[in-house]
């Protein structure tokens, strides 16, 4: 599997470099930069880097979503930006990795657009620590301008269970409905955090689900009747984790605004956990509002 | 004492001579520009962002007598008397790092996943002697 071979592949690494370099005791390679930064420091080891096996590529809208976040987080020269909004120090993107074909019995009655969708997290390690995990859809803008849309998702998690099935069957379910206009997103982020925080906390590697993701045109607050469903050809969703690295080599935002700032910390309210990707700069609540006006 | 003994006690000229071990030295020591691209490494198929980095270095003499213009701490005198007077094979004070900025990275996983990640102490912003 690709843990034991990443495994593997560690202990080979260090058996062939000097012992200066090894990788200290318990420390996963799953930190990008550092086996590449040792490989270098060790001369012999250059060529064998560059002939490693090809990297698998990720679908386009997926590095076009994270260059994008990228600008939002990072300035120019690469430095994380000093906004205070998010607490996340690390985002992974994972797309599905396979799909399962329904069988009879799996399908719910009605249900046209049941996708079943298989995520590997091996490479999440284990300082990395949940905030918030997103199913993350991207449009394609073939639906007429202008139109409003009304969505509703119903998720499946399954469970493996030992029938000898292959594709295994449903175990809790949760509905997310949710409206928006097309002509402003491309992306659609459904936020299934609290959906999938018991099973990411047992630090399981693959997450199995089954989405119906359903597109209707309309608003049902305007009173307007939901009109046809709108045959969006929507590629499979992402899944977005944002997470916070514990471990010495990530940057702890806190740890230097706290180092940076003389006076006191002050608790504050803070109205959102996170950087919104999508661009949608936070609403100030009421309290935000009062507090800011009572600073004045 | 042994110095005192040598400092002139009337002529000017002779005490500027006597001054001048206490200046500080010419390619004193500091921060210096480095700014690499990842192609340069042949990373840049899988470091996605940023597509150049600039981590800096530090570089120059320090001088024997050093105190809060590099924020260094008493023992970095200390080291130098233990150079000059004890041990020369005691090494001096050098110039190194004394603060670092943090770099975020976009990198593609082997597993085909992105991964944005915000690193600690990857640039040097500042230098001192120790």
């Amino acid at each position: 599997s690709p843990r034991s071979r990443a495994h593997v592949a560690s202990e080979d690494t260090n058996s062939e470099l000097s012992p200066l370099l090894w990788l200290p005791k318990g420390v996963r390679r799953g930190y990008a930069l550092l086996p590449p930064l040792l490989k270098v420091l060790s001369d012999q080891e250059h060529q064998v880097w560059t002939s490693e096996a090809p990297r698998l590529q990720p679908d386009s809208r997926a590095l076009r979503y994270m260059k994008r976040l990228y600008k939002m987080s990072a300035t120019k020269e690469g430095i994380p930006k000093a906004n205070k909004s998010h607490l996340y120090n690390t985002v992974r993107l994972f797309a599905p990795c396979s799909e399962c074909k329904q069988g009879p019995r799996d399908l719910m009655k009605g249900d046209i657009h049941l996708v079943d969708l298989l995520f590997n997290l091996d490479r999440v390690t284990g300082l990395e620590h949940l905030l918030k995990s997103v199913l993350l859809y991207s449009f394609d803008t073939s639906v007429p301008i202008s139109s409003s849309v009304t969505c509703t998702c119903h998720l499946f998690v399954k469970e493996h269970d030992f029938s000898g099935q292959v594709c295994p069957s449903a175990s809790h379910a949760v509905a997310f409905s949710l409206h928006f206009e097309v002509r402003k997103r491309k992306w659609v982020e459904i936020d299934v955090t609290s959906f999938l925080q018991p099973l990411i906390a047992t630090n399981r590697r693959n997450i199995h689900m089954a989405v119906n993701f359903t597109c209707l045109m309309g608003d049902p607050h305007q009173s307007t009747n939901l009109e046809n469903p709108v045959n969006m050809a929507l590629v499979p969703p992402s899944l977005l984790l944002y997470l916070n690295d514990t471990s010495e080599q990530a940057y702890h935002r806190w740890n230097s605004l706290q180092h940076r700032r003389k006076i006191p910390v002050r608790p504050r309210q803070r109205n959102s956990l996170l950087l919104d990707p999508s661009g949608d700069k936070g609403k100030e609540t009421s309290q935000g509002k009062r507090a800011s006006r009572r600073r004045r | 004492d042994e110095n005192t003994k040598e400092a002139p006690a009337t002529s000017p000229a002779d005490l500027s001579e006597y001054f001048k071990q206490f200046v500080f030295p010419q390619n004193e020591c500091e921060l210096h520009n480095f700014r690499l691209s990842f192609s340069q490494l042949k990373w840049d198929k899988w470091i996605i962002a940023p597509h150049r980095y600039s981590p800096q270095y530090c570089k120059g003499d320090c001088p024997r007598v050093i105190r809060h213009r590099y924020g260094s701490p008493v023992h970095t005198m200390v080291q130098n008397i233990i150079y000059e007077k004890l041990d020369p094979s005691v090494p001096k004070p050098s110039c190194v790092p004394a603060e670092y900025s943090p770099l975020s990275v976009l990198t593609i996983e082997p597993d085909g996943s992105i991964v944005y990640k915000e690193y600690e102490d990857m640039i040097a912003t500042k230098c001192t002697c120790r």
